[in-house]
C-alpha cells in the first residue's frame, strides 16, 4: 500500500458516494447514465468473487464489500425508486457493443484460463470502457450539473492516482500487472477529454458544464 | 502460481 493507491481508493470510495447522495437528495437521477451505472456493478460483481475464496487484509474486504454495496444502491435508485426522473432516452449507448467485444477479450487474452480469473480479467477490461455511456449521455445532452461533473472528476482522479500506484510499485517492488496497466491507461485516456472540461469551464463557469 | 493470482488491488 502506498499514498497513491490509498488517495485512488478514496477518491473513487468519494466519487460513488458523491453520486449516491446527488442522487438521494435531490430524489432524482436525471443526467445519470443508469447503463454506467449497471456496468460498473457488474464490474465489481466479477472482480470481487475472490471474496469467497481468498482473504487477503480487512481493508480489502471491508472496501470491497463497501464498493459493492453503495454500486448496487445506486442502480436501485435509479431504477426503482426514481425510475421515473430516469431520462431512458438520452441514455442510448449501446451497451453490447461493449459487453461483447470485453467478453471475447477476457477469453483471449487472460493470465489463467479459469473461469474467476476470466471474470476478473472481464472486469478489468469492463471498467475501463464502463463510463462511455455516461460520457455519451452527456454529449447527448449537452451538458452536466456540475455534481454530475464533480462525480466523473474523482473517478478520473482515481483512475490517474491508479497509474501513479503502478509507477511507484513497479520502481520500489517490480511489480507489473499488465492487464491492469494497460486497461488503466485506455480508461484515464477517457478521461482526458473530460479533465479538460472540467478545469476551462465548471471551475470558471457557471455551474453546469455544456460541451461545444 | 498463487502470487500472479493474488489480487490485492480493487
Amino acid at each position: 500500500m502506498n499514498i497513491f493507491r490509498l488517495s485512488g481508493d478514496v477518491c473513487h470510495l468519494i466519487a460513488i458516494i458523491i453520486l449516491f447522495l446527488k442522487i438521494w437528495r435531490s430524489k432524482s437521477c436525471a443526467g445519470i447514465s443508469g447503463k454506467s451505472q449497471v456496468l460498473f456493478a457488474l464490474v465489481f460483481t466479477t472482480r470481487y468473487l475472490d471474496l469467497f475464496t481468498s482473504y487477503i487484509s480487512a481493508y480489502n474486504t471491508v472496501m470491497k464489500v463497501v464498493y459493492l454495496l453503495l454500486a448496487y444502491s445506486t442502480v436501485g435508485l435509479i431504477f426503482f425508486r426514481f425510475r421515473n426522473s430516469y431520462d431512458s432516452e438520452s441514455d442510448s449507448f449501446r451497451v453490447e457493443f461493449l459487453l461483447v467485444p470485453v467478453a471475447g477479450l477476457s477469453f483471449l487474452e487472460n493470465y489463467a484460463f479459469t473461469p474467476l480469473e476470466i471474470l476478473w480479467t472481464f472486469s478489468i477490461y469492463l471498467e475501463s470502457v464502463a463510463i462511455l455511456p455516461q460520457l455519451f449521455m452527456i454529449t447527448k445532452t449537452g451538458e452536466a450539473e456540475s455534481i454530475t461533473a464533480h462525480y466523473l472528476l474523482f473517478l478520473g482522479l482515481y483512475r490517474a492516482l491508479y497509474l501513479a500506484n503502478w509507477l511507484w510499485r513497479f520502481h520500489t517492488e517490480g511489480f507489473y500487472d499488465q492487464i491492469a496497466v494497460v486497461s488503466g491507461v485506455v480508461q484515464t485516456i477517457f478521461y482526458c477529454d473530460f479533465f479538460y472540461l472540467y478545469f476551462t469551464r465548471v471551475l470558471r463557469g457557471s455551474g453546469k458544464m455544456s460541451l461545444p | 502460481d498463487e502470487d500472479v493470482l493474488q489480487k490485492d488491488e480493487l
